[in-house]
């Protein structure tokens, strides 16, 4: 408290200015909370690397804001039975656990090596484990890739919800098209990037629900 | 809206930038560094009540004189957010998702007497 000088709102005591400065930044604290309806600050245990990071947002749409509300996602993808090809890999995102918000457009972000030989026929499944560890696959689209680099692959929204743990798997299936058919065993070498800074990414666009959308479907 | 100097008693705007370092939250908080955390802060005498602070008009400032030479004071007025503008924020989610949203109304732009 300074001695002698009065608050101009309240008429109470002013703070001192370390005091003030110590409630300004507990108030940021709950204010920043509050906006993005956490309880508290997430616990990052394992961060995506920087390099990943900073490839992902630069594919992202520069000022792309979503509408109204809404939330764009970036999710990293660890891999898994990933084949010696590493074409025909599963990969797992572990998605924010959906709020009231409604999934408007997905994309699959790959990075094609140079070295693959020319066009690929790749199609990607969602993987769904089912009785007794037997998993049940959903085709969700097939792209042909014929250049190298990066590739957005568009993902029908209504395929990618629904999943309450959060935990999204999709498999990859390609091979390399000779003429138009697609050849018979599996590429024998590296396709698809999947380690480093090229990982695969999910990109989701999100937009608050309207209110009562859910009643409306109901009726 | 005058921002406070350290003894303006009137309505004003309390200016106050928080770097999210000074938090310990720049691991989690991606862009930006850090935001304007202002508040309003003062008093609004009778005559000053319902004074929208920058956005005063003539109509307002004559209605403000009458209400001055008024002898009953009606209720009290407060210095409040006028306008407010979204604050876009890119973060780190516990799944290490990175989530970039808008959260509305974060940033107070002006103060006004209600």
């Amino acid at each position: 408290r300074r001695a002698g000088s009065e608050c101009p709102a309240c008429g109470g005591p002013t703070l001192a200015p370390q005091a003030e400065r110590a409630v300004v930044l507990e108030l940021a604290k709950q204010q920043i909370l509050e906006g993005l309806h956490l309880t508290s600050r997430p616990r990052i245990t394992h961060p995506p690397p920087p390099a990943a990071l900073t490839t992902a947002l630069r594919r992202l749409q520069p000022g792309s804001v979503a509408p109204g509300n809404g939330e764009e996602i970036v999710s990293f993808a660890t891999v898994t039975d990933s084949s010696p090809a590493a074409c025909s890999s599963m990969l797992t995102f572990h998605l924010p656990t959906p709020r009231s918000h409604h999934l408007y457009r997905a994309r699959l972000w790959l990075h094609v090596f140079p070295t693959s030989p020319g066009t690929l026929n790749l199609k990607i499944f969602r993987w769904s484990p089912r009785r007794r560890h037997r998993g049940s696959r959903t085709l969700l689209g097939e792209h042909q890739l014929s250049l190298p680099g990066w590739q957005a692959l568009t993902l029908p929204p209504s395929g990618l919800r629904g999943e309450r743990s959060g935990v999204l798997k999709l498999q990859l299936d390609c091979r390399p098209l000779k003429g138009n058919r697609t050849a018979a065993g599996p590429p024998r070498q590296r396709l698809l990037d999947m380690a480093g800074h090229q990982r695969p990414f999910l990109e989701l666009k999100m937009r608050a629900n309207e209110p009562g959308a859910g009643r409306a479907r109901r009726r | 809206t005058p921002t406070c100097e350290p003894e303006t008693p009137l309505c004003c705007r309390r200016d106050h930038y928080v770097d999210f370092q000074e938090l310990g939250w720049r691991d989690w908080i991606l862009q930006p560094e850090g935001y304007h955390l202002n508040y309003c802060s003062g008093q609004c005498p009778l005559h000053l009540a319902g004074s929208p602070g920058i956005a005063a008009s003539f109509h307002s400032a004559v209605f403000s004189l009458l209400k001055a030479n008024n002898p009953w004071p009606a209720g009290t007025s407060c210095c409040v957010p006028t306008a407010r503008r979204s604050l876009s924020l890119l973060y780190l989610d516990h799944k290490s998702n990175v989530v970039k949203t808008d959260v509305p109304d974060m940033v107070v732009e002006a103060c006004g007497c209600s």
